[in-house]
């Protein structure tokens, strides 16, 4: 789950 | 039993801050539709929205808490249901529309030119339907959103390890802040919880039908929502 996993451990802007 | 911290007002208060935008689709549309050109506008219309439901989950109180196992779980377990139920609530005035985006709106006999798509139309506009006649409410809306995000994996399995099982009893607190929501009206609570059964059930149907689409090359299904869709009929199959 590369893209989803990516978008979930992010910070936000 | 113990309750959840934060008030029902600033549960609410919260949740309705992480609405995500309005998207639009922003695509040329040819009309009269073919199979391939609806698949792909639809498509395309979900990868944009499941960018932002990551980030509009992450807002929900709580959420990041879980662990991430749980996170990603509860994510693929209930992505489509979230699409669905959005969708609906953009339809909720449209009598016999579905309004996906501002700048794609279909009525059910549009329908006719992608195969066995009618069926889960008509389900999707009797849902809404039941909304509109419901008169459901912004704040319920959100609620039950919250509510199929954090239910999704519930009874899915049992945890196993104490990271596993701190993680289900925070979803548990954080299922009871929903309900304290919305409990003002339990007999509304009622009629809007019976519904969630007939979101997962079009939500599998929309499933099933998406993964023979992509399996028969009417659609190229791509990035995350391609990693949404293996995740979730991986795990049923």
């Amino acid at each position: 789950h590369t893209k989803l996993l990516q978008l979930l451990t992010t910070k936000p802007e | 039993h113990h309750r959840s911290a934060m008030s029902p007002e600033e549960f609410i208060s919260r949740i309705m801050e992480a609405e995500p935008p309005e998207i639009y689709l922003m695509e040329d549309l040819k009309k009269p539709f073919t199979e391939a050109s609806m698949m792909m506008s639809l498509t395309n219309l979900a990868d944009k929205e499941l960018v932002l439901m990551i980030s509009w989950a992450k807002k929900i109180p709580g959420f990041v808490e879980l662990s991430l196992a749980d996170q990603i779980h509860l994510l693929k377990c209930c992505w489509l249901e979230i699409l669905m139920l959005g969708l609906m609530w953009r339809s909720v005035d449209h009598p016999g529309k579905l309004i996906f985006s501002p700048d794609f709106k279909l009525n059910r006999e549009e329908g006719q030119c992608v195969e066995g798509i009618m069926e889960i139309f008509d389900m999707l506009l009797a849902a809404t339907s039941r909304f509109r006649e419901l008169k459901l409410q912004r704040e319920e809306y959100v609620c039950l959103k919250a509510m199929i995000l954090l239910n999704s994996n519930l009874c899915s399995s049992s945890p196993q390890t104490a990271e596993e099982l701190e993680s289900r009893n925070k979803l548990l607190r954080l299922l009871d802040s929903v309900i304290d929501a919305l409990v003002w009206q339990t007999l509304r609570l009622g009629h809007l919880t019976m519904l969630l059964s007939h979101i997962r059930h079009v939500s599998n149907k929309g499933m099933d039908h998406l993964s023979t689409m992509k399996r028969k090359n009417v659609v190229l299904v791509y990035d995350l929502l391609l990693e949404m869709l293996d995740a979730s009929t991986s795990s049923t199959s």
